[in-house]
């Protein structure tokens, strides 16, 4: 890269380190809702000497990297994604040794770091460049696009782009000074119509910590949110590239009521900050009943106790009451979740039953805990049938999983088992908030029992298409391929029922006319919808998999998953990086873990964590970063230490 | 706006305009035995030339049984029973059913209301162009004649639901050779009228299709009972007050 005299001057200036950061680009291309990021990273060993240059990046969980290619003194090194074994075995003739790249999971709550790291000899200047991919999840109104910078010191050519182009048009964007307050002025935003562009970039005097320190202020997440505009309750039906997706947030529709209990742990780790966060919560939460809606608390330890033996209706002394009762709450004993999951079933069948539930109300059972269950069935995949048992298919389980003992797997699978959620938050000083902001996503339910569907012959590969509730503020998106067609129309039927009334709303769209706008556009992602479609199949195929009764279904899953993954060079758990250099001598292999915490039930067991490695060149030395937790316990945590083993697991 | 009531018995379409103020609301069919009633709400054109123009901004359409009322304006569709309000634009093809109440929204076009398949109302949307000087969005309305109503219905509009007998003669050379004049006698008047034609947009939204009729003069007078002020009702769901 060509400094200017001014960033010439700059590079002298910290050239005094012996690594100097030439530049340290990021750029984002929204293109509805689907973020192509690219990370690029040049380097000078500027020292007298070799030494260790590295790269880290921290991605968000739900992204999939696309690609990462290297260039050494000249040597350049491109990836492609591959089956996890034929990524393996071609590294294995490539009889590589140490590690030099990998993704290890930060124990963080929604991200995970993508590191690599070379030994360059002095002068050497080496070029990163890493390529992701995610969709923007509508979570309480509006998507949020999170980029973690992390340069670690002063970089002459520091800039952020974030191009988003919405075929419907913006209707709002923002940057909160998520970055530090020193940066709120730096970060220019310009919106017209359908595109808007963020860009930060400050120069070395603007990223240091102080006037007259040398390192770099710029450590933490830029934040983008926005939203489109959208025709009330109307869907929003894109075809490129032989794809489409189908968007779907109604909003002008009133809440379904609602029919809740509250399984709240008390057990003894629940004391001090987490019970004070969840008392706060509960609060707020409470408050936000109405008169339509009916509710019950449940705390459970080793013992199960109700607020209510049944369900009351949401009146202000109801709630003051519950108010008083939660505030009253002492955490001890153990954890007994499954009689506490079972008696909170009871009440929903009991008040069912007893005709005490409107028809066109929802009913839910929302747990907190923050553990694993120490008292009456331990066993968690015993736990996870017996509710899945007693569950009544209009009933659905949330979860949230509080701190890090939880065993949030679990806590995940009985939720996406009963047509919930789950969501971990950490016993921090805003884990009230975030039970709030969980709660805040399920409260204003709009629409149960909704379906998307397309005339016969008209699309194929759709990804799930029929959802059991919207809540006010998220986004059902529905995706698949277009069939050859005379005509240059697709349509799309959205049936649902909301409070009072059934609807079905039809939306259609020109076949041809997105991608002419695409071609005009210089910042937009042409190959969303493609990529869209298969991030989307991939995820639902994950869970699918994780929630297979038998190794035979699994392992068709698999082979599903590793196939598109290999096809839209994603990586996932079952699918790997391999970055050759030219002569194919050298390579560098990186995957993705799972989460470190032990799974619970019959699903993929922990995947070994990082095992990167590549071929270096001679004059490369290859160092490893200092063994982390997980990779202490050597080789045994390559293996899997659990049932329903199936190839690629 | 426009009034052409369709008599099939006399095969005859008869005209009138209502002259009144915006923000009235004019009552169109007020049906207590079947508890259906349907009002209009007036807005103007946007400059008030020398004759004030009025059309139809808001249509409800309220059928007390289920206490479900639809309010169509030129924006929005929005349903209402009184714990829940649910609100459609016209951008989008849907079909809505609450109870007896189905509502049928065909794209930046019209919108059909029926309850309980024996009584329908369709609402036309005229778009117009937004930086016209004069001209703003508005709504028509359309009521078939076989609705099945109660003997009790009346209304500008639902009171022809019982035909009256019509009758024409004397007609003759008008001032505007274009429009001939005659006498009508009906309801026990004898009303001077002129030949002409309005437009029906149902087929055609931008030029409408000419309706031939017997324009009454003086806002209907001497064809609706009483007088077209006597129409006028507080809220968009309220039933006509007997006399």
């Amino acid at each position: 890269a060509i400094l200017t005299s001014e960033e010439q001057e700059d590079f002298e200036a910290i050239r005094g380190h012996d690594i100097t950061v030439k530049s340290y680009k990021v750029e984002s291309r929204i293109t509805s809702r689907f973020a192509h990021t690219t990370v690029r990273s040049s380097v000078v060993n500027s020292g007298s000497k070799a030494q260790s240059i590295g790269f880290n990046v921290q991605i968000p969980k739900r992204a999939f990297i696309s690609n990462f290619t290297m260039n050494v003194n000249g040597i350049t090194f491109v990836g492609s994604v591959k089956e996890k074994t034929v990524a393996r075995n071609l590294y294995a003739q490539a009889r590589a040794r140490g590690k030099a790249a990998g993704i290890v999971r930060a124990n963080s709550q929604d991200m995970e770091t993508f590191k690599t790291e070379v030994h360059v000899p002095p002068g050497s200047n080496i070029e990163f460049e890493l390529h992701y991919q995610e969709m923007m999840h509508r979570k309480l109104g509006f998507y949020e696009h999170s980029l973690y910078l992390q340069p670690g010191r002063l970089v002459p050519q520091f800039q952020v782009d974030v191009y988003i182009f919405e075929p419907k048009g913006i209707s709002m964007v923002q940057t909160p000074n998520t970055l530090g307050e020193q940066f709120t002025e730096l970060i220019q935003v310009t919106s017209s119509n359908g595109k808007a562009h963020i860009v930060f970039k400050p120069n070395i005097q603007q990223q240091r910590k102080c006037d007259t320190c040398t390192d770099s202020a710029i450590d933490g997440v830029l934040t983008v949110k926005y939203d489109v505009n959208r025709d009330s309750n109307a869907g929003e039906l894109q075809v490129s590239d032989g794809h489409f997706v189908h968007f779907f947030a109604p909003s002008e529709l009133s809440p379904l009521p609602k029919n809740i209990v509250f399984v709240i742990d008390v057990s003894g780790s629940m004391w001090g900050v987490k019970m004070k966060q969840t008392v706060e919560a509960m609060q707020a939460i409470l408050d936000d009943l109405t008169v339509d809606d009916q509710f019950s608390i449940i705390d459970f330890n080793h013992n199960v106790r109700c607020w209510s033996e049944e369900l009351v209706p949401g009146s202000t002394i109801q709630i003051a009451d519950a108010k008083k009762y939660i505030e009253n709450i002492k955490p001890s004993g153990g954890t007994n979740i499954n009689e506490a999951l079972m008696r909170a079933v009871q009440m929903l069948v009991k008040a069912s039953n007893q005709n005490q539930i409107d028809p066109r109300s929802v009913s839910m059972i929302i747990l907190v805990s923050d553990g694993d269950p120490t008292v009456g069935e331990i066993k968690l995949s015993t736990i996870q049938k017996n509710v899945k048992r007693v569950m009544r298919e209009e009933f659905s389980l949330f979860s949230v999983g509080i701190g890090f003992d939880v065993d949030y797997d679990f806590l995940e699978r009985i939720a996406m088992d009963n047509r919930g959620t789950a969501q971990r938050i950490y016993a921090n000083h805003d884990a009230a908030e975030q039970l709030r902001s969980f709660y805040s996503q399920v409260s204003a339910p709009l629409l149960r029992r909704i379906q998307v569907q397309f005339p016969e012959n008209s699309v194929s590969d759709v990804t799930q298409n029929v959802f059991d509730k919207y809540f006010r503020g998220s986004e059902l998106v529905v995706a698949g391929k277009v069939l050859p067609s005379d005509s240059d129309t697709l349509t799309s039927f959205t049936t649902a029922s909301a409070a009072s009334l059934d609807v079905t709303v039809e939306t259609e769209t020109d076949t041809t006319e997105l991608d002419t706008e695409l071609a005009k556009q210089q910042h937009s992602f042409n190959g969303f919808a493609r990529q869209m479609w298969a991030y989307i199949t991939i995820k639902q195929l994950i869970s699918d998999r994780s929630l297979a009764s038998t190794a035979a279904k699994k392992r068709r899953i698999t082979q599903r998953i590793m196939a598109l993954a290999v096809e839209h060079q994603f990586v996932t758990p079952l699918t790997a990086l391999l970055v050759e250099s030219d002569d194919a001598k050298e390579r560098l292999l990186a995957d993705s873990p799972k989460d470190s915490k032990q799974g619970c039930c019959s699903g993929p067991p922990p995947m070994a964590p990082v095992n990167v490695v590549y071929q270096h060149p001679p004059w490369v030395q290859i160092t490893t970063p200092p063994p982390s937790e997980v990779e202490k316990g050597g080789e045994e945590w390559l293996l899997p230490r659990k049932i329903t083993l199936v190839d690629n697991d | 706006p426009h009034f052409i009531i369709h008599l099939p018995r006399s095969d005859m379409d008869v005209c009138f305009n209502i002259d009144s103020k915006p923000g009235h609301i004019l009552n169109l069919v007020s049906d207590s035995g079947a508890g259906v009633v349907v009002n209009g709400q007036l807005i103007s054109s946007k400059v008030s030339t020398k004759k004030l123009n009025t059309y139809f901004g808001t249509i409800s359409i309220y059928y007390q049984p289920d206490g479900v009322s639809v309010t169509v304006s030129t924006s929005s569709i929005a349903l209402s029973d009184g714990r829940s309000n649910h609100s459609f634009t016209w951008g989008a093809t849907a079909e809505i059913t609450q109870n007896g109440l189905r509502v049928s929204i065909v794209k930046n076009s019209h919108v059909k209301i029926t309850i309980n398949n024996n009584i329908q109302v369709m609402v036309l949307l005229h778009r117009v162009w937004k930086k016209h000087p004069v001209n703003v969005d508005f709504l028509g309305i359309y009521i078939p004649n076989d609705n099945q109503y109660s003997p009790l219905v009346h209304g500008l509009i639902g009171q022809f639901s019982t035909e009256p007998e019509v009758s024409v003669y004397d007609v003759h050379e008008g001032l505007d050779p274009l429009k001939k004049e005659a006498t009508m006698e009906v309801k026990g008047n004898k009303l001077l009228v002129t030949r002409g034609w309005q437009k029906d947009y149902r087929h055609d939204k931008k030029r409408g299709s000419n309706i031939y009729c017997w324009f009454i003069h003086n806002s209907g007078k001497g064809f609706i009972d009483g007088h077209y002020t006597d129409y006028i009702v507080p809220d968009l769901n309220s039933f006509l007050q007997t006399p």
